[in-house]
């Protein structure tokens, strides 16, 4: 059950080592760690499949980013987007870059209460592949500074 | 006073670091407990927000998110030596990485059923977020964020729906989401054109999908009837997901090459078309054996 193409033998190594467990806390009758559990993705139940009626909800009171890494299939930016504007909220300003380092990091669309945002060759893990300016938008959205 | 889920030494770690960190378990519903690494901000603990971070699978743990991603310790290849990230969210947070549902990563039951669902896992996640500030009482008035990333997507917003209705004293600011699951239609339809627009697909193939799938004014390749059109889809995916093109990330290197012959991932497929039985045809095939 581990991602295809993902390596995670360093995290496999390391949360199994016995002294790592027990510096966390960990009771040795608890299960070896793993990256995914094959158990619960086997017997997990569905039952959204679309998040569409909790944003319409959750926008009224919250502080909303959708942010994707542009070069994912799993999870690509166009569908987001797409899923973002069938909100049908009203946007704030163009759609515009944004920067990190003296580069483009990436698009940004602000709509009320929420932010769509891109990261310019990033893939899934976004703060694995870009962490500098994962760490400059995460910052932005907590402060709420564009 | 002391904590007994405070990590006094971290091992593999040369300095420990000058902010404090806890590990330890919240409870949930029944008999579910959730292992939780509760990272201070390194900064100002006692005014950052507290973030919460989950990733997804679903069944997938959070502690890649801490040990690859945003956290502030990451991993040597030896799997021993620890070293700090200087881009941790903890630069400017005090985050919660959970382990959830119960059975994922250190997170257990007592009578270990692990059958769930997205209402009981938002529940769950509920319930342990309680019982985080009932032991960090301190962090309560603190502006909370809930974030994550990919099946995250339903994560996310199903907790803050709970946290938006229930009655806890959360100092809720708002949640963030990233490369999330928020719709399979949209995630699967976008994706056809994601391929098409970055060369992954060829001119006939492109065509046959939009003959297959396509009325005059809409394509759906999420769950057509046609059957032409869920053989191509299929033939689509099979370039997507089964020659080696890393799906997290498609211009880095897939991590161990080509999957061999007849691998089967499920946690990373089990988002993606779940209306079509795709047979996967590998790019290379299994060599017969010599004599």
């Amino acid at each position: 059950v581990t991602p295809p193409c993902v390596n995670v033998t360093s995290s496999l190594i390391y949360l199994n080592n016995p002294d790592v467990r027990k510096a966390l806390h960990i009771p040795t009758s608890v299960q070896d760690w793993d990256i995914c559990s094959g158990v619960v993705g086997a017997q997990y139940v569905r039952k959204y499949q679309t998040l569409y009626n909790q944003y319409q909800t959750l926008v009224k009171h919250y502080r909303i980013m959708v942010y994707n890494g542009d070069i994912d299939m799993a999870c690509n930016f166009l569908g987001d987007e797409w899923f973002v504007e069938s909100l049908k909220l009203d946007k704030s300003g163009d759609r515009r870059e944004w920067v990190s380092n003296k580069q483009i990091a990436g698009f940004v669309q602000d709509y009320t209460n929420v932010t769509l945002v891109t990261i310019k060759g990033a893939g899934h893990m976004v703060p694995q592949d870009k962490p500098a300016q994962a760490l400059k938008m995460f910052t932005a959205f907590i402060k709420n500074t564009p | 006073g002391s904590n007994p889920d405070e990590v006094l030494s971290l091992p593999g770690l040369a300095v420990q670091p000058k902010f404090k960190h806890y590990s330890g378990y919240l409870k949930a519903s029944g008999t579910k407990k959730l292992h939780y690494w509760f990272v201070e901000s390194q900064f100002e603990p006692e005014t950052d927000p507290v973030v919460l971070w989950m990733n997804g699978g679903p069944g997938c743990s959070s502690l890649d998110g801490l040990l690859s991603e945003l956290g502030p310790f990451h991993l040597r290849d030896d799997g021993k030596t620890v070293y700090m990230n200087p881009y941790s969210w903890n630069n400017a947070a005090n985050v919660i990485f959970l382990e959830a549902p119960a059975g994922v990563g250190f997170s257990y039951s007592d009578d270990k059923n692990y059958t769930t669902d997205d209402d009981q896992v938002s529940m769950d996640n509920y319930l342990a977020l309680q019982d985080f500030f009932t032991k960090f009482p301190q962090f309560s008035k603190n502006p909370f964020f809930v974030t994550g990333e990919s099946y995250g997507g339903v994560y996310v917003p199903t907790l803050s729906m709970r946290i938006l209705e229930g009655n806890a004293t959360i100092n809720m600011q708002g949640f963030a989401v990233g490369n999330g699951l928020s719709s399979y239609a949209l995630n699967d339809n976008s994706l056809m054109y994601f391929g098409y627009y970055h060369g992954l697909f060829g001119t006939d193939l492109w065509s046959q999908l939009q003959c297959y799938c396509c009325n005059a004014s809409y394509c759906n390749f999420h769950d057509n009837a046609q059957p032409q059109c869920s053989l191509v889809v299929g033939e689509a995916m099979n370039i997507v997901y089964n020659i080696g093109l890393d799906i997290y990330n498609l211009y880095d290197d897939c991590a161990g090459g080509i999957p061999p012959h007849a691998t089967v991932f499920k946690v990373a497929m089990s988002n993606l078309f779940r209306n079509y039985k795709i047979k996967y045809t590998p790019l290379i095939k299994k060599p017969p054996k010599l004599r």
